[in-house]
């Protein structure tokens, strides 16, 4: 899976890919303090394709807040939500709504699913669906954090470590292996990364194709960028 | 537009100085000579101290004039044109001292068109000399081709150096130079053959910057004072004065972004600026990134040893890690304060520390209003800060608010593979403070509408304009009182201001634009207000504002409160704009070039990212 952070404020986004094997769990967002946790799990290819490359995707997030009561299962087939005490299962195939005293949902048939946790957090899981028969592919799902300004300031996760704004420098553009996709040098953290200048999709708008957000490319899963590495963010459950 | 097709009749740069007051008219005459009618275009370059005062376009026996608008006025209309699509702003950036004018107008077969563009400006003396700065680059040979320079100052002409960087040795006997005490006449008129790169060829070697340097003598410390038509002006640099002793804190970025060029280039500087340092100076250096480091910790007397010393510090100055601008600053003003304090340097000194940075703090204190207010009230009026804005990716206006605020002045450092050079001659400017507290004072009873007369520094090479109306018209002389703080003794000097005879010194001349002095005045209290609109408190920046604006309207000044509005005959609905660029305005339209070549492969759909405010953390596949 990629990984983008975009910073308005300076007109940039960051960016690095996560891979492991298939059927690891990763911690996404923890906040201690309000009780979230949103974690998720990879699965691979049907088959190795021919270029020996195993690629990973999201397929299952667990989501949980702890001071609302609220537990949200959301994998590519089908969609658990428990909420005062019972389990509700909604279909990918359907078009529906959810409005809760603590949880706001909104699905869009085979598209994207919209959750509202109250005053703590909102944001969409996407759905891609990818021809049944397809050799190697599989259906996988997207998680884009909308809103994230009421959490604390303790969050952390592969994603919710970036909750806060992050300081760091780029210098030094010097062609790169790839013509169109200059190196640099980035200061982040006390450290000097070598970046590369590239661009990764923001599937939102265009679910099919998606649209490209150039940013700055973290090699070698983050590492350097993000807190800790990524072996550091595997749990044992989803929840 | 189709070079072929247009025969340009002539090009012609006309200016005069009047008391290093320069109006600039530059024309230029082109023929359609397709049997339809074709877009010709004018562009041409003006220095970007200078304001554009008009612009006229004359097609078919009628004259198209531009009218000096409100901004915001003027902003309605130039909304109404880019909506139907036209392309309305005529004012670019262009390099690090000019911007461009471009206009162009459809034009009927067998048709004439005639561009006259005026602008203004007070040329500023640097290093010593004034400069004329002219940039002409025709595209084909010209018929009648000239720049033509009147200079006049009363106060008598020191030197006149004329070069241009398209000048071959076959150009150079071209310019004719005739220098007499009060006045010099420089022109270049080459034909259109001598125009030519070589003898047929279509092209033309005219292309470039054509530099006109120049002083005045300095024959009386009190400077010299014009009263012409109601208004005065005194321009003051004495030429004799010992310089005072400086203690200067070199606060310098070594955050990461200034790895590479910019920090060997830095290192460079350093080497040249600290071996210059006299004697009698102190220095300190404070290199920062997130850590705030010295070289030690209290200014040092520059002896040799003591240079020598720096100098194998300063090479071992490497980039890395984040910026605090506001620790760095804080520490240098302490390092003052304390040798002030304890008498480590000699009370009568000029305390001054120099940042130079390349990006916006981003560890520490990050807000910059929060760091203007702390350095503001850490320095307390009693220390000049300089600031270096190094590259594109620094914030200006924040440094150029935080010096005006504290005394000082800030200056973009190009990056470019003059950079060195850049920080070495910014230096040299500031090297050699002359006097301290100026307060240059005149009858209260016979003027008004002074501009600033009290300046915290005055050094070696510039000069101190003050200019003001006379609330009596038929006033001949008045008593002028200049007060400062000198090396060892407070400076004081008096003198009477006398009319000068303009006839009697110029007979020959017929009419020297009359009324330069109180456009110099106004240019010199515009631009002032307009420095004033920046800094302060809200109500002080509001009028400052609603003053600089009446009077840009009312002396027909093209400034960042006004724009000028051009019809064309063709598009009476659509009126084009010309602006004048802020600092802030130019290095953005320079980040914004540099940043579409290095990332020009950046797909289009990307651009509706770019603007959003609430940022999206997310994960997804591809």
């Amino acid at each position: 899976p990629h990984f983008i952070i975009e910073l308005p404020d300076r007109n940039d986004s960051l960016c690095f890919n996560i891979n492991d094997k298939p059927g690891t769990i990763f911690n996404l967002v923890t906040d201690p303090t309000t009780g979230i946790l949103v974690n998720g799990q990879i699965i691979g290819d049907k088959k190795i394709p021919p270029d020996g490359k195993i690629n990973t995707y999201f397929w299952r997030f667990g989501i949980v807040h702890q001071t609302l009561g609220a537990r949200l299962d959301i994998s590519t087939k089908d969609i658990s939500v428990f909420q005062d005490g019972e389990w509700v299962r909604l279909l990918w195939s359907d078009t529906a709504s959810i409005k809760g005293a603590n949880v706001e949902l909104l699905v869009t048939k085979d598209r994207s699913l919209t959750v509202t946790l109250k005053d703590s957090v909102k944001f969409v899981i996407l759905l891609h669906k990818v021809w049944a028969n397809h050799p190697y592919h599989r259906d996988y799902l997207g998680f884009y954090t909308l809103d994230s300004h009421l959490l604390s300031s303790s969050t952390h996760g592969l994603l919710g470590q970036f909750y806060r704004p992050i300081d760091y420098e780029v210098t030094d553009l010097r062609p790169g292996a790839v013509p169109e996709k200059p190196d640099a040098t980035m200061y982040v953290k006390g450290r000097e990364l070598t970046v590369t200048r590239g661009w990764q999709r923001d599937f939102r708008r265009d679910v099919k194709n998606g649209e490209d957000v150039p940013c700055w490319f973290i090699h070698n899963n983050g590492t350097g960028l993000i807190d800790g590495e990524a072996t550091d963010y595997v749990v044992s459950g989803l929840f | 537009a189709n070079e072929a097709q247009v025969e340009v009749h002539s090009m012609a740069v006309d200016c005069t100085v009047t008391s290093r007051f320069a109006h600039t008219v530059m024309t230029s005459v082109a023929l359609n000579k397709a049997n339809s009618s074709q877009e010709i275009s004018f562009d041409v370059e003006l220095p970007k101290t200078a304001f554009i005062t008009n612009f006229s376009m004359e097609i078919e026996g009628e004259v198209y004039v531009g009218q000096v608008k409100e901004k915001e006025k003027a902003k309605k209309q130039y909304e109404k044109a880019v909506s139907s699509g036209q392309t309305a702003g005529l004012v670019k950036a262009s390099g690090r001292k000019m911007e461009k004018f471009s206009v162009s107008v459809n034009i009927a077969a067998e048709s004439n068109v005639t561009f006259v563009l005026t602008y203004e400006e007070l040329l500023q003396r640097k290093l010593g000399r004034y400069e004329i700065l002219t940039r002409v680059k025709p595209k084909l040979p010209v018929q009648e081709f000239h720049i033509v320079a009147n200079i006049y100052e009363p106060q008598g002409i020191a030197f006149v150096d004329v070069h241009a960087n398209f000048l071959s040795n076959d150009l150079l006997p071209l310019v004719e130079k005739t220098v007499t005490a009060q006045k010099a006449h420089i022109s270049f008129s080459p034909t259109m053959e001598q125009q030519r790169k070589c003898p047929g060829c279509d092209g033309t070697q005219i292309d470039g910057d054509f530099v006109i340097n120049y002083d005045v003598e300095r024959a009386q410390t009190l400077g010299d004072i014009q009263i012409v038509n109601g208004y005065f002006v005194h321009f003051f640099a004495p030429s004799d004065l010992p310089r005072v002793p400086k203690n200067v804190v070199f606060v310098i970025d070594r955050s990461g972004s200034m790895s590479g060029n910019k920090m060997q280039q830095t290192r460079e500087a350093l080497q040249a600026i600290l071996t210059d340092l006299h004697e009698e100076d102190h220095f300190a250096l404070v290199p920062f990134d997130d850590k705030i480091l010295s070289w030690k910790e209290s200014l040092y007397k520059a002896t040799k040893e003591n240079v020598a010393d720096a100098l194998v510090y300063v090479q071992n100055i490497h980039a890395n890690g984040l910026t605090n601008i506001n620790d760095a600053v804080m520490k240098g003003i302490n390092m003052l304060h304390s040798d002030r304090e304890h008498k480590r340097i000699p009370e009568r000194s000029f305390d001054m520390i120099i940042l130079l940075t390349d990006g916006m703090p981003n560890t520490g204190e990050s807000n910059i209003a929060r760091i203007q207010e702390n350095v503001k009230s850490a320095l307390g009026g009693k220390t000049s800060l300089f600031c270096l804005g190094f590259g594109n990716d620094v914030d200006y206006s924040f440094l150029d608010v935080m010096s005006s605020q504290n005394r000082g002045l800030a200056r973009r450092i190009f990056e470019a593979s003059d950079a060195t050079l850049q920080l070495q001659g910014f230096y040299e400017e500031v090297a050699s403070p002359l006097l301290s507290e100026l307060d240059l004072r005149y009858p209260d009873s016979a003027v008004d509408a002074l501009t600033t007369n009290h300046f915290s520094q005055l050094f070696n090479g510039s000069e101190i304009v003050v200019a003001g109306r006379l609330t009596d018209n038929n006033l001949d002389n008045f008593m002028v009182d200049v007060f400062g703080q000198g090396f060892e003794n407070d400076f004081k000097v008096q003198g009477e201001a006398k009319a000068v005879d303009w006839n009697a010194l110029y007979p020959e001349e017929d009419y020297i634009f009359g009324d330069f002095t109180e456009r110099l005045w106004a240019y010199l209290t515009i631009q002032q207000l307009l420095d004033k609109s920046k800094i302060g408190a809200a109500d002080e920046k509001a009028n400052a504002t609603a003053e600089a604006l009446e009077m840009a309207l009312r002396y027909s000044f093209v400034t960042p409160l006004t724009s000028m509005v051009v019809t064309k005959p063709d598009s009476r609905d659509d009126p084009l704009i010309a602006d004048k660029l802020t600092e802030e305005q130019r290095q953005r339209e320079e980040k914004m070039a540099i940043r579409a070549q290095a990332y020009q492969y950046r797909p289009i759909q990307s651009q509706s990212y770019l603007h959003q405010s609430t940022p999206v953390y997310f994960v997804d596949g591809d």
